[in-house]
């Protein structure tokens, strides 16, 4: 089973 | 004062068509050089990036920098009513409550003008662009929007791995499993059917099949997709614009 990852675990706030 | 006029309305269409069903609402930010977005979805796992480059519309202006926070949904009705070939003009003063939007007809003497309300938007915007890349894969959109139908059919996520030589898309579900191997390939003739694959690190990711399915219906935007893709990292998933593109980043899947 996999788990969805969010983008605010990659990208910084500009 | 904002003022962009396309040659075709179907391009706008197009690309508000791609993006309405991810995003509601966002920000269309105006500057002399062109139109940009960068919108997140409220799972927070796709973003939209799009750049409308000056050189797409037939003629441009835009004075001092605006933003317009648009409703998709409501930009999307009012645009459905020019026609694919008419000529379609945006067009905002400067602090526009309202933004203008003008069908010509090139045959009929026809002018039809609607006005869009506009929204006050507060979006963070995140720092994609220092992204790197480990593999690189382009292939026909409609090939890609296929791949990710199918799979879909199988599972809830689609892996991508890429090596040397192919990149394979597979699915697993309760009915079965599935997979499709794609190579490089050079079609000199039609070469918007070329296969290209570039890869400095093999990779092994996977991805939500619905947010893929949101990604695909860019498709008519252009005949080809480019994926790039990192170990750990989102997928860029891009559609070039005759001049810009429309990008999409997608968070990938772990292993819990």
């Amino acid at each position: 089973k996999k788990a969805q990852s969010t983008l605010m675990s990659f990208f910084g706030k500009k | 004062m904002l003022e962009g006029k396309f040659e075709e309305a179907s391009l706008l269409k197009k690309i508000v068509e791609a993006m309405k069903d991810c995003v509601s609402s966002c920000n269309f930010n105006c500057t002399e050089n062109g139109i940009s977005v960068q919108a997140v979805d409220n799972s927070r796992v796709l973003l939209i990036s799009l750049l409308i480059e000056k050189d797409t519309f037939e003629e441009y202006r835009c004075d001092r920098n605006i933003t317009l926070g648009i409703g998709l949904g409501s930009f999307s009705k009012i645009i459905g009513n020019g026609a694919n070939s008419d000529y379609l003009t945006i067009q905002a003063e400067d602090d526009a409550d309202t933004l203008g939007i003008i069908f010509e007809d090139k045959v009929k003497d026809k002018i039809s003008e609607y006005n869009l309300k506009l929204l006050d938007i507060d979006a963070d915007l995140l720092e994609v662009d220092a992204m790197e890349t480990d593999a690189t894969i382009t292939l026909p959109s409609a090939d890609f929007a296929k791949i990710c139908k199918d799979m879909k059919t199988l599972s809830e996520s689609l892996q991508i791995t890429v090596t040397k030589d192919s990149a394979k898309f597979q699915s697993a579900g309760e009915i079965g499993s599935g997979s499709v191997v794609i190579k490089p390939k050079t079609d000199i003739d039609h070469p918007e059917e070329s296969i290209t694959i570039s890869l400095d690190k093999p990779i092994d990711l996977s991805f939500g099949s619905k947010y893929l399915s949101d990604i695909i219906k860019a498709t008519s935007l252009s005949q080809k997709v480019t994926i790039k893709l990192t170990e750990d990292s989102p997928g860029v998933f891009e559609y070039k614009l005759p001049s810009g593109y429309l990008r999409f980043y997608l968070a990938p899947k772990f292993d819990e």
